[in-house]
Protein backbone atom coordinates (compact mmCIF):
# COMPACT_ATOMS: atom_id res chain seq x y z
CA UNK A 1 0.00 0.00 0.00
CA UNK A 2 0.85 3.29 0.17
CA UNK A 3 2.87 5.47 2.36
CA UNK A 4 -0.14 7.87 3.20
CA UNK A 5 -3.47 7.64 2.90
CA UNK A 6 -4.73 8.97 -0.67
CA UNK A 7 -6.15 12.38 -1.39
CA UNK A 8 -6.34 11.93 -4.97
CA UNK A 9 -5.69 9.20 -7.88
CA UNK A 10 -6.47 11.08 -11.39
CA UNK A 11 -5.87 10.21 -14.57
CA UNK A 12 -6.03 14.06 -16.46
CA UNK A 13 -6.47 13.92 -20.08
CA UNK A 14 -5.82 16.54 -22.68
CA UNK A 15 -7.96 16.49 -25.51
CA UNK A 16 -5.67 19.10 -27.83
CA UNK A 17 -7.92 18.23 -31.08
CA UNK A 18 -10.95 19.19 -29.43
CA UNK A 19 -8.97 22.89 -28.10
CA UNK A 20 -10.99 25.58 -30.13
CA UNK A 21 -9.04 28.07 -31.93
CA UNK A 22 -6.19 30.31 -30.36
CA UNK A 23 -7.92 34.16 -29.75
CA UNK A 24 -6.14 36.46 -31.95
CA UNK A 25 -6.04 39.23 -28.90
CA UNK A 26 -3.81 38.81 -25.84
CA UNK A 27 -4.54 37.30 -22.23
CA UNK A 28 -7.20 39.82 -20.61
CA UNK A 29 -6.29 41.47 -17.12
CA UNK A 30 -7.55 39.06 -14.54
CA UNK B 1 26.99 11.53 -20.05
CA UNK B 2 24.76 8.49 -19.32
CA UNK B 3 23.72 10.55 -16.48
CA UNK B 4 23.82 13.95 -15.16
CA UNK B 5 22.85 16.32 -12.02
CA UNK B 6 20.30 18.47 -12.35
CA UNK B 7 19.31 21.11 -10.07
CA UNK B 8 16.02 23.82 -9.61
CA UNK B 9 15.47 26.44 -6.97
CA UNK B 10 12.29 27.61 -5.65
CA UNK B 11 12.97 31.16 -5.29
CA UNK B 12 11.46 32.92 -2.62
CA UNK B 13 11.28 36.27 -4.72
CA UNK B 14 12.05 39.98 -3.96
CA UNK B 15 9.24 41.78 -5.08
CA UNK B 16 9.08 45.53 -5.89
CA UNK B 17 7.09 48.23 -4.03
CA UNK B 18 4.04 48.29 -5.91
CA UNK B 19 4.24 51.64 -7.73
CA UNK B 20 1.20 53.24 -11.04
CA UNK B 21 4.92 55.17 -12.11
CA UNK B 22 8.00 53.56 -13.66
CA UNK B 23 10.75 53.33 -11.64
CA UNK B 24 14.09 54.23 -13.08
CA UNK B 25 16.57 51.52 -14.78
CA UNK B 26 19.10 51.97 -11.89
CA UNK B 27 15.97 51.10 -9.03
CA UNK B 28 15.02 48.09 -11.20
CA UNK B 29 18.35 46.62 -11.71
CA UNK B 30 18.99 47.26 -7.81
CA UNK B 31 15.76 45.35 -6.61
CA UNK B 32 16.98 41.99 -9.90
CA UNK B 33 20.32 42.36 -7.91
CA UNK B 34 18.99 41.34 -4.49
CA UNK B 35 17.14 38.72 -6.19
CA UNK B 36 20.71 37.92 -8.05
CA UNK B 37 22.55 38.21 -4.53
CA UNK B 38 20.22 35.51 -3.46
CA UNK B 39 20.48 32.80 -6.80
CA UNK B 40 24.44 33.29 -7.03
CA UNK B 41 24.92 32.13 -3.39
CA UNK B 42 22.72 29.04 -5.09
CA UNK B 43 24.18 28.71 -8.25
CA UNK B 44 27.59 28.68 -6.19
CA UNK B 45 25.91 25.75 -3.90
CA UNK B 46 24.42 23.41 -6.31
CA UNK B 47 27.67 23.88 -8.79
CA UNK B 48 29.75 22.76 -5.63
CA UNK B 49 27.25 19.74 -5.67
CA UNK B 50 28.20 18.26 -8.90
CA UNK B 51 25.06 19.89 -10.91
CA UNK B 52 25.31 20.52 -14.54
CA UNK B 53 22.73 22.46 -15.08
CA UNK B 54 20.75 24.76 -12.35
CA UNK B 55 16.79 26.44 -13.37
CA UNK B 56 15.14 29.46 -11.57
CA UNK B 57 11.82 30.02 -11.64
CA UNK B 58 9.67 32.20 -13.44
CA UNK B 59 9.98 35.86 -12.09
CA UNK B 60 12.10 35.22 -10.22
CA UNK B 61 14.46 38.50 -10.73
CA UNK B 62 11.87 41.27 -11.21
CA UNK B 63 8.74 39.65 -9.36
CA UNK B 64 4.92 40.41 -10.22
CA UNK B 65 2.51 42.94 -10.70
CA UNK B 66 3.30 44.95 -13.05
CA UNK B 67 2.09 47.36 -15.76
CA UNK B 68 2.79 47.48 -19.32
CA UNK B 69 4.58 50.31 -18.43
CA UNK B 70 6.12 49.68 -14.84
CA UNK B 71 7.44 46.37 -16.32
CA UNK B 72 9.77 48.39 -19.24
CA UNK B 73 12.72 49.74 -17.14
CA UNK B 74 13.21 45.96 -16.15
CA UNK B 75 13.60 44.65 -20.08
CA UNK B 76 16.63 44.05 -21.75
CA UNK B 77 17.11 43.76 -25.84
CA UNK B 78 17.89 40.05 -25.69
CA UNK B 79 19.59 38.52 -29.20
CA UNK B 80 18.46 35.65 -30.59
CA UNK B 81 21.04 33.10 -29.91
CA UNK B 82 20.59 31.17 -33.59
CA UNK B 83 21.78 34.12 -35.03
CA UNK B 84 24.74 35.32 -32.45
CA UNK B 85 27.37 33.99 -30.93
CA UNK B 86 27.50 35.57 -27.91
CA UNK B 87 29.01 35.60 -24.18
CA UNK B 88 27.67 38.20 -22.42
CA UNK B 89 30.14 38.09 -19.58
CA UNK B 90 33.46 39.17 -22.19
CA UNK B 91 30.97 41.98 -24.25
CA UNK B 92 28.02 42.83 -21.93
CA UNK B 93 27.64 45.76 -24.20
CA UNK B 94 27.27 44.57 -27.46
CA UNK B 95 23.59 44.51 -27.70
CA UNK B 96 23.12 47.61 -25.86
CA UNK B 97 22.60 47.97 -21.75
CA UNK B 98 22.32 44.45 -20.72
CA UNK B 99 23.67 43.82 -16.48
CA UNK B 100 21.18 41.33 -15.91
CA UNK B 101 22.47 39.33 -18.94
CA UNK B 102 26.14 39.97 -17.98
CA UNK B 103 25.83 38.95 -15.00
CA UNK B 104 23.79 35.60 -15.50
CA UNK B 105 26.29 34.56 -18.08
CA UNK B 106 29.24 35.11 -15.38
CA UNK B 107 27.70 33.36 -13.10
CA UNK B 108 27.55 30.65 -15.44
CA UNK B 109 31.15 31.10 -16.73
CA UNK B 110 32.29 31.48 -12.98
CA UNK B 111 30.87 28.29 -11.67
CA UNK B 112 30.56 26.27 -15.17
CA UNK B 113 27.48 25.57 -14.87
CA UNK B 114 24.07 25.95 -17.21
CA UNK B 115 22.16 29.01 -15.75
CA UNK B 116 18.30 28.76 -16.43
CA UNK B 117 16.46 32.28 -15.86
CA UNK B 118 13.36 34.15 -16.59
CA UNK B 119 13.68 37.76 -17.27
CA UNK B 120 11.92 40.33 -19.94
CA UNK B 121 12.89 41.05 -23.48
CA UNK B 122 11.88 44.04 -25.41
CA UNK B 123 12.04 44.45 -29.32
CA UNK B 124 10.98 47.43 -31.11
CA UNK B 125 8.63 47.28 -34.02
CA UNK B 126 7.72 49.25 -36.83
CA UNK B 127 4.57 51.23 -36.71
CA UNK B 128 3.68 49.55 -40.20
CA UNK B 129 3.46 46.13 -38.10
CA UNK B 130 -0.44 46.18 -37.52
CA UNK B 131 0.02 44.36 -34.70
CA UNK B 132 2.75 46.34 -33.18
CA UNK B 133 1.78 47.71 -29.84
CA UNK B 134 1.20 51.51 -29.08
CA UNK B 135 4.50 52.17 -27.09
CA UNK B 136 6.38 50.60 -29.97
CA UNK B 137 7.72 48.12 -28.97
CA UNK B 138 6.99 44.58 -28.04
CA UNK B 139 7.72 42.98 -24.65
CA UNK B 140 8.12 39.67 -23.85
CA UNK B 141 7.99 37.00 -20.99
CA UNK B 142 11.77 35.62 -21.67
CA UNK B 143 13.48 32.09 -20.59
CA UNK B 144 17.63 32.12 -20.83
CA UNK B 145 20.01 29.64 -20.81
CA UNK B 146 23.43 30.20 -20.61
CA UNK B 147 25.93 27.27 -20.95
CA UNK B 148 29.48 26.77 -18.79
CA UNK B 149 31.24 29.08 -20.70
CA UNK B 150 28.43 31.77 -20.50
CA UNK B 151 27.44 31.87 -23.40
CA UNK B 152 24.13 32.54 -24.53
CA UNK B 153 22.44 29.25 -25.74
CA UNK B 154 18.72 29.92 -25.69
CA UNK B 155 16.21 32.17 -25.54
CA UNK B 156 12.47 31.26 -25.55
CA UNK B 157 9.36 34.04 -25.85
CA UNK B 158 6.44 32.53 -23.53
CA UNK B 159 3.44 31.40 -26.11
CA UNK B 160 0.23 30.60 -24.02
CA UNK B 161 0.44 33.68 -20.97
CA UNK B 162 -1.57 33.74 -18.20
CA UNK B 163 -4.68 35.36 -17.91
CA UNK B 164 -3.04 38.21 -15.24
CA UNK B 165 -0.01 38.88 -17.73
CA UNK B 166 -1.18 41.74 -19.80
CA UNK B 167 2.39 43.38 -19.37
CA UNK B 168 3.59 40.93 -21.91
CA UNK B 169 3.12 40.60 -25.90
CA UNK B 170 2.80 36.86 -26.85
CA UNK B 171 5.08 35.89 -30.54
CA UNK B 172 3.33 35.25 -33.59
CA UNK B 173 4.00 31.77 -33.47
CA UNK B 174 5.19 28.84 -30.56
CA UNK B 175 8.33 29.17 -30.75
CA UNK B 176 10.16 25.48 -30.50
CA UNK B 177 13.36 26.29 -28.61
CA UNK B 178 15.83 23.25 -28.29
CA UNK B 179 19.79 22.99 -27.83
CA UNK B 180 22.19 20.37 -27.04
CA UNK B 181 24.68 19.10 -24.18
CA UNK B 182 26.76 16.53 -23.62
CA UNK B 183 23.69 15.65 -21.38
CA UNK B 184 21.32 15.54 -23.62
CA UNK B 185 19.34 17.19 -25.61
CA UNK B 186 17.10 20.26 -23.61
CA UNK B 187 13.64 21.87 -24.78
CA UNK B 188 12.32 25.23 -22.72
CA UNK B 189 8.56 26.53 -22.36
CA UNK B 190 7.31 28.60 -19.35
CA UNK B 191 4.72 27.76 -17.06
CA UNK B 192 1.00 28.06 -18.41
CA UNK B 193 2.55 26.61 -21.33
CA UNK B 194 2.49 23.34 -19.60
CA UNK B 195 -1.30 22.58 -20.13
CA UNK B 196 -0.91 23.25 -24.65
CA UNK B 197 -0.22 21.44 -27.58
CA UNK B 198 2.08 24.07 -28.31
CA UNK B 199 4.99 24.27 -28.11
CA UNK B 200 5.28 21.78 -25.09
CA UNK B 201 4.18 18.56 -26.69
CA UNK B 202 5.89 19.42 -30.14
CA UNK B 203 8.95 19.25 -28.06
CA UNK B 204 8.52 15.96 -26.98
CA UNK B 205 6.63 14.13 -29.35
CA UNK B 206 8.96 15.75 -32.68
CA UNK B 207 11.64 16.93 -31.94
CA UNK B 208 12.53 14.08 -28.93
CA UNK B 209 13.65 16.50 -26.31
CA UNK B 210 15.16 14.65 -23.29
CA UNK B 211 14.68 16.71 -20.91
CA UNK B 212 12.29 20.18 -20.42
CA UNK B 213 13.59 23.18 -18.55
CA UNK B 214 10.36 24.70 -16.73
CA UNK B 215 10.38 28.02 -14.68
CA UNK B 216 7.23 28.61 -14.01
CA UNK B 217 5.48 30.81 -11.21
CA UNK B 218 2.81 28.60 -10.50
CA UNK B 219 -0.65 29.47 -8.26
CA UNK B 220 -1.72 25.61 -6.60
CA UNK B 221 -5.21 24.55 -7.63
CA UNK B 222 -6.69 21.35 -5.44
CA UNK B 223 -7.40 18.23 -6.05
CA UNK B 224 -5.48 18.48 -10.13
CA UNK B 225 -3.98 21.51 -10.42
CA UNK B 226 -1.21 21.91 -7.71
CA UNK B 227 2.60 22.41 -8.87
CA UNK B 228 3.87 18.90 -7.66
CA UNK B 229 1.19 16.96 -8.71
CA UNK B 230 0.64 17.53 -12.16
CA UNK B 231 4.07 18.73 -13.31
CA UNK B 232 5.24 14.88 -12.16
CA UNK B 233 2.50 13.53 -13.95
CA UNK B 234 3.46 15.53 -17.05
CA UNK B 235 6.81 14.24 -16.96
CA UNK B 236 5.61 10.36 -16.91
CA UNK B 237 2.54 10.99 -19.38
CA UNK B 238 5.21 12.44 -22.14
CA UNK B 239 7.92 10.17 -20.76
CA UNK B 240 10.63 12.41 -20.36
CA UNK B 241 12.58 14.39 -17.39
CA UNK B 242 11.02 17.93 -16.56
CA UNK B 243 13.25 20.12 -14.24
CA UNK B 244 10.29 22.30 -12.78
CA UNK B 245 11.65 25.88 -10.79
CA UNK B 246 8.33 27.34 -9.10
CA UNK B 247 8.34 30.67 -7.50
CA UNK B 248 7.81 30.94 -3.85
CA UNK B 249 4.72 32.78 -2.43
CA UNK B 250 2.51 31.19 -0.32
CA UNK B 251 0.42 34.26 -0.01
CA UNK B 252 -0.39 33.46 -3.76
CA UNK B 253 -0.31 29.80 -3.36
CA UNK B 254 2.88 29.58 -5.55
CA UNK B 255 4.92 26.70 -3.82
CA UNK B 256 6.00 23.24 -5.56
CA UNK B 257 9.12 22.73 -7.48
CA UNK B 258 10.71 19.22 -8.98
CA UNK B 259 13.14 17.33 -10.85
CA UNK B 260 10.74 14.94 -12.45
CA UNK B 261 11.47 11.91 -14.30
CA UNK B 262 9.51 9.22 -16.83
CA UNK B 263 9.24 7.06 -13.70
CA UNK B 264 8.42 9.13 -10.91
CA UNK B 265 9.80 12.22 -9.20
CA UNK B 266 13.52 12.44 -8.11
CA UNK B 267 13.27 15.38 -5.60
CA UNK B 268 10.25 17.40 -5.06
CA UNK B 269 9.94 20.40 -2.53
CA UNK B 270 6.50 21.37 -1.29
CA UNK B 271 6.16 24.10 1.34
CA UNK B 272 3.26 26.03 2.18
CA UNK B 273 4.38 26.82 5.74
CA UNK B 274 7.26 29.34 5.19
CA UNK B 275 8.63 31.62 3.40
CA UNK B 276 12.23 30.29 2.50
CA UNK B 277 13.19 28.93 -0.92
CA UNK B 278 14.52 25.41 -1.87
CA UNK B 279 17.63 24.16 -3.19
CA UNK B 280 16.47 20.69 -4.93
CA UNK B 281 19.81 18.33 -6.25
CA UNK B 282 19.17 14.79 -8.25
CA UNK B 283 20.65 12.88 -10.94
CA UNK B 284 18.70 11.67 -13.41
CA UNK B 285 19.53 9.83 -17.07
CA UNK B 286 20.54 11.81 -20.20
CA UNK B 287 18.45 10.41 -22.19
CA UNK B 288 15.38 8.65 -20.37
CA UNK B 289 14.15 7.16 -23.73
CA UNK B 290 16.98 4.78 -23.37
CA UNK B 291 16.72 3.77 -19.55
CA UNK B 292 15.12 0.50 -18.41
CA UNK B 293 12.07 2.24 -17.03
CA UNK B 294 11.35 3.57 -19.79
CA UNK B 295 7.07 3.12 -21.22
CA UNK B 296 7.23 2.75 -24.78
CA UNK B 297 3.62 2.88 -25.26
CA UNK B 298 0.69 3.30 -23.40
CA UNK B 299 -3.01 2.77 -24.72
CA UNK B 300 -4.72 4.96 -22.44
CA UNK B 301 -8.32 3.33 -23.59
CA UNK B 302 -7.56 -0.16 -23.94
CA UNK B 303 -8.12 -1.60 -20.86
CA UNK B 304 -11.60 0.41 -20.31
CA UNK B 305 -12.67 -0.01 -23.99
CA UNK B 306 -12.00 -3.75 -23.12
CA UNK B 307 -13.92 -4.28 -20.14
CA UNK B 308 -18.30 -4.32 -19.44
CA UNK B 309 -18.60 -1.43 -17.47
CA UNK B 310 -19.15 -1.67 -13.35
CA UNK B 311 -22.43 -0.95 -12.24
CA UNK B 312 -22.86 2.49 -11.74
CA UNK B 313 -24.55 4.07 -8.49
CA UNK B 314 -26.66 6.93 -8.05
CA UNK B 315 -24.83 9.51 -9.76
CA UNK B 316 -24.72 13.27 -8.63
CA UNK B 317 -23.21 16.66 -9.65
CA UNK B 318 -20.20 18.45 -8.15
CA UNK B 319 -18.11 21.32 -9.28
CA UNK B 320 -13.88 20.90 -9.61
CA UNK B 321 -12.30 24.25 -10.64
CA UNK B 322 -15.27 25.80 -12.03
CA UNK B 323 -16.16 22.15 -14.24
CA UNK B 324 -18.95 20.13 -13.60
CA UNK B 325 -18.40 16.47 -13.03
CA UNK B 326 -20.30 13.85 -12.63
CA UNK B 327 -19.56 11.68 -9.63
CA UNK B 328 -20.57 8.27 -7.91
CA UNK B 329 -19.96 7.64 -4.13
CA UNK B 330 -17.87 5.10 -2.78
CA UNK B 331 -20.30 2.82 -1.01
CA UNK B 332 -18.49 0.38 0.06
CA UNK B 333 -14.92 -0.76 1.45
CA UNK B 334 -14.03 -2.28 -1.45
CA UNK B 335 -15.55 -2.81 -5.01
CA UNK B 336 -16.00 -2.23 -8.83
CA UNK B 337 -17.82 0.93 -9.74
CA UNK B 338 -18.14 3.08 -13.25
CA UNK B 339 -19.06 6.46 -13.71
CA UNK B 340 -19.35 8.46 -17.27
CA UNK B 341 -19.82 11.57 -18.81
CA UNK B 342 -20.33 12.10 -22.37
CA UNK B 343 -18.36 10.04 -24.12
CA UNK B 344 -16.38 9.12 -21.21
CA UNK B 345 -16.34 6.10 -18.50
CA UNK B 346 -14.13 5.77 -16.06
CA UNK B 347 -14.01 2.24 -14.21
CA UNK B 348 -12.63 1.82 -10.84
CA UNK B 349 -11.84 -0.62 -8.79
CA UNK B 350 -10.51 -0.47 -4.88
CA UNK B 351 -9.87 -1.82 -1.76
CA UNK B 352 -10.05 0.38 1.43
CA UNK B 353 -7.81 -0.78 4.50
CA UNK B 354 -8.65 1.34 7.23
CA UNK B 355 -11.94 3.14 6.45
CA UNK B 356 -12.41 6.32 8.25
CA UNK B 357 -16.26 6.76 8.80
CA UNK B 358 -16.16 10.37 8.43
CA UNK B 359 -14.71 10.20 5.26
CA UNK B 360 -16.53 9.98 2.08
CA UNK B 361 -14.67 9.04 -1.50
CA UNK B 362 -15.96 9.30 -5.03
CA UNK B 363 -15.40 8.52 -8.48
CA UNK B 364 -15.94 11.53 -10.81
CA UNK B 365 -15.94 12.13 -14.61
CA UNK B 366 -15.59 15.18 -17.22
CA UNK B 367 -15.52 15.19 -20.28
CA UNK B 368 -15.71 19.32 -21.58
CA UNK B 369 -14.11 22.41 -22.49
CA UNK B 370 -12.74 24.13 -19.45
CA UNK B 371 -13.22 28.10 -20.12
CA UNK B 372 -12.02 29.69 -16.86
CA UNK B 373 -8.18 31.00 -16.91
CA UNK B 374 -7.89 29.62 -20.26
CA UNK B 375 -9.93 27.37 -22.97
CA UNK B 376 -8.64 23.84 -23.33
CA UNK B 377 -10.30 20.07 -23.43
CA UNK B 378 -10.27 17.92 -20.67
CA UNK B 379 -10.81 14.39 -20.05
CA UNK B 380 -10.72 13.39 -16.43
CA UNK B 381 -11.19 10.42 -14.37
CA UNK B 382 -10.70 10.79 -10.66
CA UNK B 383 -10.59 9.29 -7.31
CA UNK B 384 -10.62 11.86 -4.50
CA UNK B 385 -11.76 12.51 -1.18
CA UNK B 386 -14.48 15.04 -0.39
CA UNK B 387 -13.70 17.72 2.30
CA UNK B 388 -16.64 16.60 4.42
CA UNK B 389 -18.95 13.67 4.13
CA UNK B 390 -21.91 16.40 2.58
CA UNK B 391 -21.54 15.03 -1.28
CA UNK B 392 -21.94 18.97 -2.14
CA UNK B 393 -18.56 19.15 -0.84
CA UNK B 394 -16.63 16.72 -3.71
CA UNK B 395 -14.25 18.12 -5.63
CA UNK B 396 -13.62 21.25 -2.88
CA UNK B 397 -9.84 21.29 -1.94
CA UNK B 398 -8.53 18.80 0.47
CA UNK B 399 -5.26 18.54 2.03
CA UNK B 400 -5.97 15.98 4.60
CA UNK B 401 -6.46 12.06 4.72
CA UNK B 402 -6.92 9.00 6.83
CA UNK B 403 -8.76 6.74 4.93
CA UNK B 404 -5.82 3.66 3.89
CA UNK B 405 -6.41 1.97 0.05
CA UNK B 406 -4.80 -1.20 0.21
CA UNK B 407 -5.19 -1.54 -3.63
CA UNK B 408 -6.73 1.20 -6.59
CA UNK B 409 -6.94 0.67 -10.48
CA UNK B 410 -8.18 3.32 -12.22
CA UNK B 411 -8.91 3.80 -16.02
CA UNK B 412 -11.27 5.49 -18.74
CA UNK B 413 -12.25 5.37 -22.34
CA UNK B 414 -10.06 8.58 -23.16
CA UNK B 415 -10.59 10.28 -26.46
CA UNK B 416 -6.61 11.29 -26.10
CA UNK B 417 -3.39 9.63 -25.65
CA UNK B 418 -1.98 12.46 -23.67
CA UNK B 419 -3.27 11.52 -20.18
CA UNK B 420 -1.04 12.51 -16.89
CA UNK B 421 -1.63 10.48 -14.00
CA UNK B 422 -1.78 11.81 -11.02
CA UNK B 423 -1.10 10.56 -7.51
CA UNK B 424 -1.45 12.45 -4.39
CA UNK B 425 -1.21 11.58 -0.90
CA UNK B 426 -2.17 13.24 2.50
CA UNK B 427 -0.37 16.33 3.42
CA UNK B 428 -0.09 17.34 -0.17
CA UNK B 429 2.78 15.09 -1.15
CA UNK B 430 3.78 13.19 -3.84
CA UNK B 431 3.75 8.92 -4.23
CA UNK B 432 6.98 8.44 -6.29
CA UNK B 433 7.24 4.28 -6.66
CA UNK B 434 3.85 3.80 -5.18
CA UNK B 435 2.03 3.55 -8.32
CA UNK B 436 2.25 2.63 -11.48
CA UNK B 437 0.53 2.72 -15.52
CA UNK B 438 0.33 -0.37 -17.77
CA UNK B 439 0.41 -0.57 -20.88
CA UNK B 440 -3.39 -1.29 -21.37
CA UNK B 441 -3.81 2.32 -19.22
CA UNK B 442 -4.62 1.52 -15.88
CA UNK B 443 -3.03 3.31 -13.11
CA UNK B 444 -2.62 0.81 -9.88
CA UNK B 445 -1.14 0.72 -6.28
CA UNK B 446 2.19 -0.92 -6.67
CA UNK B 447 1.66 -3.38 -4.05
Amino acid sequence: GTTKPILTVTLFGRWYESDPPRPEKGPAQL
Amino acid sequence: LDKYVAAVYEHSVILPETTQKPVSSEDALKLMNKNMDILEEVIKRAAAQGAHIIVTPEDGIYGFFFTRETLYPYLEDIPDPQEVNWIPCNDSQRFGPAPVQERLSCLARENAIYVVANIGDKKPCNPTDPKCPNDGHYQYNTNVVFDSDGKLVARYHKFNLFMSEAQFDFPKEPEVVTFNTSFGKFGVFTCFDILFHDPAVTLVSELKVDTILFPTAWMNVLPHLTAIEFHSAWAMGMQVNLLSSNTHKTGMNMTGSGIYAPDGSQAYHYDAESENGQLLVAELHSHPSISPTYLHSVNWSLYATAIKPFPENNNFKGIIFFDEFTFSKLNSQAGNLTVCQKDLCCHLSYRMTEQQEDEVYALGAFDGLHVVEGEYYLQICTLLKCRTTDLQTCGEPVTIAHTRFGYFSLSGTFSTNYVFPEVLLSGVHLAPGEFQVLSDGQLISQN
